[in-house]
């Protein structure tokens, strides 16, 4: 052990393990958490290859070889709760993405929260068996976070109760979807439905691209992987062209919105039940965003109290550079930010397991709060995150641009979030939009609660004069 | 209210409610800007996007008081006097960084004083040195197992060096002491040349 960063321990003033729990919300999580990890890490068929080394090929091989064998092993244990998976898997994968992300982390969840009970009978057994392996295919090539430019169109045959799903131009093709490329043989595909000649907005469709045994593209399916990314590596984000591709009328998935034998369409209560998913994985980044900005921290504060350079006293021996005040300024206040943001994960987590459980049983009246709040603090936390973790990096000085400080990888690998599920601007506008509305109904005389409540509250009500 | 809404820097609940008319205050501005695109026979998709700039700015404002207010009540229930102690210096210091960041915002708003921004800036520095003594130990807290970590420079043991030096000679292009390329490309350049 290096003796600087045991000195650093007796300095405390805490008691680690207490904080511990509370980041982990209790001392029983905490022990779930490091059996858990220690399932992982002592077991050989998850050893690896250092990825740093590998070619991008060999890295997509190496992370489906250990997700076929996470599978197993989940069943093996009988680790079926949410959370637990996604931590078993995030030790898997070393907190890297892998090509069973979508299917685990949006296709199972779309289908849990939008099929039918008959839907759920034909898909969810094959996918959690892994028979169907599913994507979530939305973003197009020339379309992303503003979903009603999306052009790929499923319109019903009512003389063959089928869907005809098609990509109408070269920008409709679907485009980016993680697992896509050469791991899923179904996707949740997002079109604009066509019933009696009338377009219906956006839907989600279950369409099979790849055949159950072969694995072949199915016909009139152009499907394959986009190539090497800025991080992202393991996975193999793809493309899907359809070519009046039929599907039955039973692949739209109906929870909400529906269409009859005849064409008939049956409206859904609300019109943002189908960004559920979405919403979900939000609320997840911003938990992700808090613990890739804790690691960088981890890796930059640990090596400030190690590494030695320059002077503070001239003819003194070097410092840890962790005692100049620019380090320290430049790495406590990002300290600062990774607890305040792990907290939010845990503030948003909370608030959409208990506004969901609501929507559940009909009560949709805190949705609109729900998905303005996701959408502005996915954007607030990964924009944030993303310069703290460059910043971490340049304070690591030459040895931060080393792939052996992780830093560029827990870079690359995060900052696709100010993208993803949402372009970061168009989240903060839609956010924006609450706000508006919110403040005029204030203005207007109208009760508001949630986080929005303040707009409704007199201005010096609040703050007095403070003595200085 | 301008001149009467100081806010006093030491006190977390004050943060909170600066914070908070931070975001009231840009969220009027923004829906003001509307009006006045509205007033100028602009359409309201016109206005919206001629008020783009200050919505994104009112919905950061937003995200940023909902996040110091969490921090806060989380620190509600924290009953450990000593981790309450350097959790409430690290909620102290995320506040006073975001106002100091943003001080024209809340210097607009009336919330904060010119001579306040270097009181602020004063306080920043006694909150780094608080945090110093306990820096390693707070990322400790956060629990990442090494292999799970997967950094050279971040390991527990602190053994840097002699780790780097490992993993470099990993490399693939040590696998061999001469490179192949020595062979094939500047060997031959050399009789050339």
């Amino acid at each position: 052990m290096n003796p600087d960063i045991i000195r650093e321990r007796q300095n405390a003033t805490f008691d680690v393990e207490t904080l511990t729990n509370i980041l982990d919300l209790g001392p029983e999580k905490t022990k779930r958490r490091r059996e858990i990890e220690s399932l992982v890490l002592s077991d050989p068929d998850f050893n690896e290859k250092d990825p740093n080394f590998l070619a991008r090929s060999e890295r997509y091989d190496q992370a489906v070889r250990k997700s076929a064998a996470m599978i197993l092993k989940l069943r093996e244990y009988g680790i079926s709760d949410p959370e637990e998976i996604l931590f078993y898997k995030s030790c898997v994968h070393r907190n890297r993405p892998e090509p069973l992300d979508l299917h685990l982390g949006m296709f199972l969840p779309t289908l849990l929260g939008q099929a039918t009970p008959e839907q759920m009978d034909r898909f969810f057994m094959p996918a959690w068996n892994l028979k169907i392996i599913g994507t979530y295919a939305q973003t197009e090539m020339g379309h992303g976070t503003h979903l009603r430019g999306l052009e790929t169109t499923a319109t019903y045959d009512p003389a063959t109760q089928e869907f005809v799903m098609n990509s109408p131009t070269v920008s409709s093709i679907k485009w980016w979807p993680g697992g896509l490329g050469k791991t899923s043989n179904h996707a949740v595909v997002l079109a604009q439905l066509f019933t009696q000649g009338i377009c219906h907005g956006l839907h989600a469709f279950i369409v099979p691209i790849r055949d159950l045994d072969t694995h072949e593209p199915l016909p009139g399916i152009t499907v394959g992987d986009i190539g090497p990314k800025f991080g992202f590596s393991e996975v193999d984000n793809g493309f899907l062209k359809l070519n009046h591709v039929r599907i039955p009328r039973e692949n739209m998935l109906m929870k909400y919105a529906k269409v009859d034998l005849d064409g008939t369409y049956v409206k859904p209560p609300s019109d943002k039940l189908m960004y559920g998913t979405m919403v979900f994985i939000r609320s997840l980044i911003v938990g992700e965003s808090a613990r890739a900005l804790a690691k960088s921290c981890t890796i930059a504060i640990r090596y400030s109290v190690v590494r030695h350079q320059s002077e503070i006293q001239p003819g003194e021996p070097e410092p840890q550079i962790l005692d100049f005040q620019t380090q320290q300024d430049k790495l406590f206040p990002l300290l600062a930010m990774a607890y305040a943001f792990t907290f939010m994960g845990q503030y948003i987590r909370e608030t959409y397991q208990r506004i969901t459980g609501d929507i559940s049983m009909g009560d949709f009246s805190e949705m609109p709060e729900l998905h303005a709040l996701s959408a502005g603090l996915k954007a607030f936390t990964t924009w944030a995150v993303s310069s703290a973790i460059e910043v971490c990096r340049m304070a690591c000085g030459g040895h931060g641009y080393s792939r052996s400080s992780a830093l560029p990888d827990i870079y690359v690998d995060i900052t696709p979030n100010c993208t993803y599920e949402g372009e970061n601007t168009v989240m903060m506008l839609q956010t924006a939009r609450y706000l508006v509305k919110s403040y005029q109904q204030a203005k207007a005389g109208q009760r508001l609660s949630g986080t929005v409540s303040y707009l409704g509250e007199a201005r010096q009500q609040r703050l007095q004069p403070q003595p200085m | 209210a301008a001149g009467q809404t100081v806010v006093d820097i030491s006190d977390l609940a004050s943060l909170v409610d600066v914070y908070k008319l931070r975001a009231m205050s840009l969220v009027e501005l923004a829906a003001n800007s509307i009006q006045e695109e509205l007033g100028k026979r602009k359409s309201h998709a016109h206005a919206w996007n001629n008020s783009a700039i200050d919505l994104v700015r009112a919905s950061d404002a937003h995200c940023h008081y909902v996040v110091v207010k969490v921090f806060t009540e989380k620190l509600g229930q924290i009953s450990d006097p000593a981790i309450h102690s350097v959790l409430s210096t690290l909620a102290q210091l995320y506040a006073l960084r975001g106002i100091k960041q943003n001080s024209g915002d809340f210097m607009l708003a009336g919330l904060l004083k010119g001579s306040q921004v270097l009181q602020i800036s004063a306080r920043i520095k006694e909150l780094l040195s608080q945090l110093r003594p306990n820096a390693v130990a707070l990322v400790d807290s956060f629990d990442f197992n090494d292999k799970s970590l997967n950094s050279v420079l971040g390991r527990y043991d602190g053994n840097v060096y002699e780790n780097l030096f490992e993993w470099a000679r990993k490399s693939p292009l040590n696998a061999t002491e001469v490179h192949e390329s020595f062979h094939k490309y500047l060997k031959p350049l050399r009789s050339k040349l």
